[in-house]
C-alpha cells in the first residue's frame, strides 16, 4: 500500500 | 474572563466525538474577534485537525483576554457526556484560568449541572498552512462519503481516489479482493445537500491512508455535506462546514515506494 508521506514535509512549523 | 455560551450542546459534543480519537491533548485558543480555535496534530503528524468556531456560533460570546485552554480530550468527553443535546452549555474561563467551567442548563426543567475541567500546560507546536491551490474541489453528502470510507477500509489498509471531469472513483485492493465505488457529479434540484459537485482543474490520483480516512468520517454527525480537495502527492483537505465556522482536516497522501 505505499509508503504513509507526514505533514511535516508539506507545512512549517510556524 | 471567557464566557462562551452554545444554544445546544450537542455541537460541542459532537466535535470532541469527532476529533477524539485523532488528538488526545489540544489547546483551544480563544479570542474575543476570533471565537475559539484549535489546530492540533496526531502523534503520526499524518493528520492535521484545524476547528474555527466564530463568536457567531455561540448564542452569546465574551472573551476579554486571549487565552489557551490546554485541554485532555478524554477528560473533555466524560464531562460532556453529563449533559444533554438541547441543555444549553457554557464554557467558562477566568483571566488565567486553572480549570474550565463546563455549565448545563435544561431548556425546560429548572435543572443546572457544573463541572470544573482541570487544564494542563500543552506544548505543541503549529504548523502554518498557506491557502492552497488545489487540482480538484469535490462536495458530496458526508454520509455517503462515511460509508466508503467505513465500506472500502474492510477491504484494505489504503485507498485510492481518482477524480476525472464528472465522477470520482474510490478503490480498495486487498488480501481478499479488490472493490471499487464510483460516483458522479449531479445537481438534485429537491435536496441541493444530495447533489455530487467536482470542480477540475486537473484529474488527480492520490492514496490515503484507510485509518486517517475512517477518523475523519466521524465528522460527518457535524454537517450534512463535506468538501474534499485534492491535489496529486500533497496533503488533502476535507473540510465540514459548521454555522459560523469549520472543522477541517489535512491528511498527508501515501506514495509509492
Amino acid at each position: 500500500g505505499g509508503t504513509q508521506g507526514r505533514l511535516d514535509g508539506f507545512f512549517k512549523v510556524s | 474572563m471567557l464566557e462562551g455560551k452554545f444554544e445546544s450542546a450537542s455541537l460541542m459534543k459532537r466535535l470532541v466525538e469527532a476529533i477524539k480519537d485523532s488528538v488526545k491533548l489540544c489547546n483551544f485558543n480563544c479570542s474575543q474577534t476570533k471565537g475559539i480555535t484549535l489546530q492540533a496534530i496526531d502523534d503520526s503528524r499524518v493528520l492535521l485537525i484545524s476547528l474555527k468556531l466564530d463568536p457567531g456560533c455561540f448564542e452569546g460570546f465574551r472573551c476579554d483576554k486571549n487565552l489557551v485552554l490546554g485541554l485532555d480530550l478524554e477528560s473533555l468527553s466524560k464531562v460532556l457526556k453529563q449533559g444533554n443535546n438541547e441543555d444549553y452549555l457554557t464554557l467558562i474561563a477566568e483571566d488565567a484560568p486553572d480549570n474550565l467551567l463546563v455549565v448545563f442548563e435544561d431548556p425546560k426543567k429548572d435543572r443546572i449541572s457544573e463541572f470544573s475541567l482541570k487544564l494542563m500546560d500543552i506544548d505543541s507546536d503549529v504548523l502554518s498552512i498557506e491557502d492552497m491551490d488545489h487540482d480538484c474541489s469535490i462536495t458530496l453528502p458526508s454520509s455517503d462519503f462515511a460509508k466508503v470510507a467505513r465500506d472500502m477500509r474492510t477491504l484494505s489498509e489504503s485507498l485510492q481516489i481518482l477524480v476525472t471531469k464528472d465522477s470520482v472513483k474510490f478503490m480498495a485492493s486487498g488480501p481478499i479482493g479488490t472493490g471499487s465505488v464510483i460516483i458522479k457529479a449531479h445537481t438534485d434540484l429537491k435536496d441541493g445537500k444530495e447533489s455530487i459537485k467536482i470542480d477540475l482543474n486537473k484529474s488527480v490520483n492520490v492514496t490515503f491512508g484507510a485509518k486517517y480516512l475512517n477518523d475523519i468520517v466521524k465528522a460527518s454527525t457535524l454537517a450534512e455535506t463535506v468538501t474534499i480537495k485534492l491535489t496529486n502527492k500533497i496533503p488533502a483537505l476535507f473540510e465540514f462546514k459548521l454555522q459560523g465556522g469549520y472543522l477541517r482536516y489535512y491528511l498527508a497522501p501515501k506514495f509509492d515506494e
